[in-house]
């Protein structure tokens, strides 16, 4: 029982107005699953790595969440993906970015922690890296949610008006 | 973003995140979520952390490691450290966000200054699940 595990799905302007009791109560829900999933693997003698891996997995599999499925769009209209781990052992890290393919970012940064002697790679060498590694490679269609692909157009309309400013309100700045 | 922050049962720490970045971003604009130490960072030592927000004040400010950074240098507090790097420095800056952090002993911290945080703890099996301030 001697674990402690904390996770955030993102911050922003997330008003009370906005937040309807059934779109409250379903991010609670994902909340609590990926909670339960990260609990019981540090309860059963999983390392603090694999439970905050495991639960990011998580919580990117959930379209409700600007990470994996249900990401934001770039202004490119393309969805473009991040992600990083750290051991607290020996700081040692794995870091991916601009990554366009990867169903799982997080399982990535994982590997180039691994299986390489770098940090981060980024765009088509993080894919190569993928690839050669036999990490899960989707189409990106697989990320589409029209949620946030209709944030992105009313986002790139309303900059077509006034300059750029990602400092937006609304949740749009946080996806 | 999501992220996670966790200590297991032999003391040792890990931090995680992951994100699709801004709505709207450019193409190639990279946040704070894969710079290690702005984003991410752990250390047993001291603590782990995981951050969510406008990525370029994260990386100018090196959110992650300055709370690492306050514990084994002022020895404050991981509530202590992470709420003066979110509410004054990042503040200061114009920054807004967020970040879950763990310290060494399983002790855990919320800091944002957004109206809002998804966010939730598991200390032991008691959890706590909270979205708004």
């Amino acid at each position: 029982k001697d674990y402690t595990l904390a996770i955030h799905g993102g911050a922003g302007v997330i008003l009370k107005e906005n937040m309807t009791d059934k779109r409250e109560s379903a991010y609670r829900k994902s909340l609590s699953k990926s909670l339960g999933l990260g609990g019981q693997m540090l309860e059963e003698g999983y390392s603090a790595l694999d439970a905050v891996q495991f639960v990011v997995m998580a919580l990117e599999n959930d379209p409700k969440f600007n990470a994996g499925k249900g990401a934001v769009f770039s202004a490119a209209g393309k969805n473009e993906l991040d992600a990083a781990i750290m051991d607290g052992r020996d700081r040692n890290a794995g870091a991916v970015s601009s990554v366009t393919t990867i169903k799982n970012p997080i399982v990535l940064a994982r590997a180039v922690m691994e299986n390489s002697r770098h940090v981060m790679f980024q765009g088509q060498g993080a894919e190569d890296f993928a690839k050669e590694h036999g990490i899960e490679q989707v189409d990106p269609k697989y990320f589409y949610t029209k949620r946030r692909y209709d944030q992105m157009k009313r986002k790139v309309k309303a900059n077509k008006v006034k300059k750029h400013s990602f400092l937006d309100t609304a949740e749009t700045k946080y996806g | 973003t999501v992220g996670a922050v966790a200590k297991d049962g032999c003391g040792n720490l890990a931090a995680a995140t992951s994100t699709g970045g801004l709505t709207g971003k450019e193409f190639g604009r990279v946040g704070d979520t894969p710079i290690i130490g702005a984003g991410t960072y752990a250390d047993n030592r001291y603590c782990a952390v995981s951050a969510t927000g406008t990525g370029e004040f994260f990386i100018r400010a090196g959110v992650a490691r300055d709370i690492c950074s306050r514990r084994e240098y002022l020895g404050e507090s991981i509530a202590q450290s992470s709420n003066h790097v979110i509410h004054k420095t990042l503040t200061d800056m114009k920054g807004d966000g967020g970040v879950v952090a763990i310290d060494e002993q399983g002790n855990y911290s919320f800091a944002f200054n957004t109206p809002g945080m998804y966010r939730g703890a598991n200390k032991g099996g008691k959890t706590l699940i909270e979205i708004f301030d």
